[in-house]
């Protein structure tokens, strides 16, 4: 494609294409969209954030990550159709307007390239980070189990063969530890939601601990509207609520350690589908996936701009 | 290139806390290679698991023996992925 309006939403795509695609939409849009290198993967590859920003100087921030599992395809085909969202949108649709007027948007839409490209290549199936593990003839790490939060409680494994590998230490992974960084030196992040797929799932923290966070009433109360506005478009049924109560206890997981740098709105989402295809869902669901769940982000980003803290 | 020729994506559903242990045990076991693609969480909640072609026969044999129920999700997993990667090539080539 030689701009953003001829890109093929309704197709998977390769990490070079989604490459390209970001930069286009960052020359066809340079008051509102540019590219931050955040890091390298252990295989070299840029970790791209597209930020969206009217101006200002480190304004309150969203932050979305899609693609964090690569063989979840769907999540960085939805993300990418959320980057042509929001520019389509700004200034056409009230409430991303205002929004994007106070604040910034920052879209991680492959947060695991190194994985993405090898279950483009080699393993459809492919999870983890690529970076070898000392001692184990098994490769990568869960970037969901990375984090500092629980890390290397029950709900992750020690085995580098397994596919819940938490890894040698606490953001050993230069993918998340790249996030971490970004974060704290941002300090001004106010929403922080990391997208998976497949099972429909809407959760907030903790997933390492029963213990409610102190915000849980609130938290529930915004994901319920959240999953109730994406089921008003194709009727498609999430369930809701903190991670360890919908899904199982997880420690070392993304939105954990967010919520514990201060991050009240940190949400984690499972998109479409149920089971029948799983990580190989049709392409023809892309689009309808990211329109519904485009919903419930404008949910959520929408209640982080009208309650500041 | 890895392929799943076989390979097949079962869906269980525990039904007591005697199952949903020993779905648990299983996650642990090397011996069936086995890709749990959604974790074993609680009785009443599917859990995917991805089984090798070369486990597939003990492993069902395994889930009869103890009287645990599952489904067929995806019957041969690498006709899924085929089909899949022709859909983006025709899509690729529809572009060009």
């Amino acid at each position: 494609p030689r701009n953003t309006d001829s890109y093929d939403y309704y197709n998977y795509h390769t990490i070079s294409e989604i490459y390209r695609f970001q930069d286009m939409l960052v020359a066809e849009n340079p008051n509102l969209v540019s590219k931050v290198v955040i890091g390298q993967s252990y295989e070299g590859r840029p970790l791209n954030v597209l930020k969206f920003s009217t101006g200002g100087t480190n304004r309150r921030a969203i932050w979305i990550d899609t693609g964090i599992h690569s063989r979840e395809w769907v999540t960085q085909a939805s993300g990418t159709w959320f980057a042509k969202k929001i520019v389509t949108d700004y200034g056409r649709d009230a409430a991303l307007t205002a929004i994007l007027d106070n604040m910034d948007i920052f879209l991680e839409i492959v947060t695991n390239p190194d994985g993405f490209y090898y279950s483009h290549t080699r393993n459809r199936m492919w999870r983890k980070t690529r970076k070898p593990n000392r001692g184990s003839s098994c490769i990568g790490v869960d970037p969901n189990r990375n984090w500092d939060a629980g890390f290397g409680g029950p709900g992750a494994s020690s085995s580098p063969c397994s596919e819940t590998y938490h890894g040698p230490s606490a953001h050993s992974e230069s993918e998340v530890k790249s996030i971490v960084d970004f974060v704290k030196s941002h300090g001004n992040i106010k929403a922080f939601i990391s997208i998976h797929a497949y099972s429909q799932m809407l959760m907030y923290p903790y997933g390492y601990t029963r213990t409610a966070v102190k915000d849980q009433a609130e938290l529930h109360a915004v994901a319920q509207r959240a999953v109730s506005n994406l089921a008003s478009l194709y009727g498609t049924r999430y369930r809701y609520g903190s991670i360890i109560n919908v899904i199982y206890q997880a420690s070392g997981g993304t939105i954990d350690w967010t919520y514990n740098q201060g991050i009240k709105y940190s949400y984690t989402f499972e998109l479409r589908d149920t089971g029948r295809y799983g990580f190989v869902l049709p392409a023809s669901q892309i689009v309808p996936t990211a329109r519904e769940t485009w919903l419930a982000l404008m949910t959520l980003m929408d209640h982080t701009f009208k309650n500041p803290y | 290139k890895e392929t799943f020729e076989g390979h097949q994506v079962f869906r269980i559903v525990p039904k007591d806390d005697v199952q949903l242990s020993l779905l648990k045990d299983l996650e642990d076991m090397f011996e069936f290679q086995l890709d749990f693609w959604k974790d074993v969480t609680g009785v009443g909640t599917p859990v995917d698991v991805r089984v090798p072609l070369d486990s597939l026969e003990s492993f069902k044999s395994h889930l009869e023996t103890r009287d645990v129920d599952y489904s067929i999700m995806i019957e041969d997993l690498q006709a899924v992925l085929d089909q899949e990667q022709e859909e983006m090539d025709s899509a690729a080539r529809f572009a060009q």
